[in-house]
């Protein structure tokens, strides 16, 4: 069986945001590791990859591997019956049926219980090669999150480019076109919103805007978003969150 | 305009 306590209830509310308009329903695979998630969206250009590791709760038990397939509308529903504040315990038998959760206010003087239907997904899991990417780039996730909002006025894509200046992203469409380059610029003294470049090799690739907005909705979970690039592989978006992370990979675009 | 690429062209099904 499953139990695991989450102190910072508001934790799980923002990763359920962050993934559930790009994945309807995915299996949410509990082993002694921690809380684990693959799923690729419909069109099969984008996959989220999320780890809960077992040392961000307080207790986490989990006997026996389960994989617990929910739809993520139905669960972010029922995450909104919790209040920011509160502890919530994930529990399933064996069976796995159901996923109970508790919502306990801090002052431990309203307790709430749901239970939620779960569902068999055949998952189609990818397997994801370890990869050495020729450009990382970190950046704060905030500005991340602007470039790409702004940049969608403009075009449904985004031309990343990337030397060891810096990184810019433009796009081009019927109204005209614009650009917004981020200089390296680690010595700053707000280390939250350094530019940071590891290169290998100056990239330049396109990506789907609609997608990289969506990934976006995972800035709350991290102040710092990590976007690393090779040529004709897909690119990796990384949140890192305290006891675990949120990972988006989405295939570049080409040609002509 | 750029083609999509398919995630399943990079990643292997397991």
């Amino acid at each position: 069986m499953l139990e695991a306590r989450l102190q910072t209830g508001a934790l799980l509310k923002k990763v359920l945001e962050a993934i559930k308009e790009l994945i309807t329903d995915a299996n949410f695979d509990c082993s002694d590791n921690g809380i684990a998630l693959q799923a690729m969206d419909n069109s099969h250009v984008a996959l989220v990859a999320l780890l809960l590791r077992h040392d961000g709760f307080e207790p986490y038990r989990c006997d026996r591997s389960l994989a617990l397939g929910v739809n993520l509308v139905s669960l972010s529903k029922v995450l909104r019956c919790a209040g920011n504040d509160d502890i919530i315990t994930l529990k399933a038998d064996d069976t796995a049926d159901v996923l109970s959760l508790t919502f306990e206010n801090t002052d431990n003087d309203r307790i709430s219980e749901y239970e939620l239907k779960l569902m068999d997904i055949d998952s189609e899991h990818l397997g994801i090669p370890d990869t050495t990417y020729e450009a990382v780039v970190q950046m704060s996730s905030a500005e991340f999150a602007r470039i790409c909002k702004d940049l969608q006025v403009l075009s449904d894509s985004v031309q990343i480019d990337v030397t060891k200046e810096g990184v810019k992203f433009g796009a081009k469409g019927e109204l005209g076109s614009g650009a917004v380059t981020l200089k390296q610029n680690g010595n700053v003294d707000k280390e939250e919103e350094a530019t940071l470049i590891e290169l290998q090799q100056n990239v330049s690739l396109n990506f789907s805007l609609k997608y990289l907005v969506n990934f976006t909705k995972a800035t709350p979970l991290a102040s710092r978003v990590s976007l690393s690039m090779s040529s004709e592989v897909p690119l990796l978006v990384e949140y890192k969150m305290e006891a675990g992370y949120i990972r988006y990979y989405l295939a570049p675009k080409i040609g002509e | 305009t750029p083609i999509q690429n398919d995630l399943g062209e990079f990643f292997a099904m397991i």
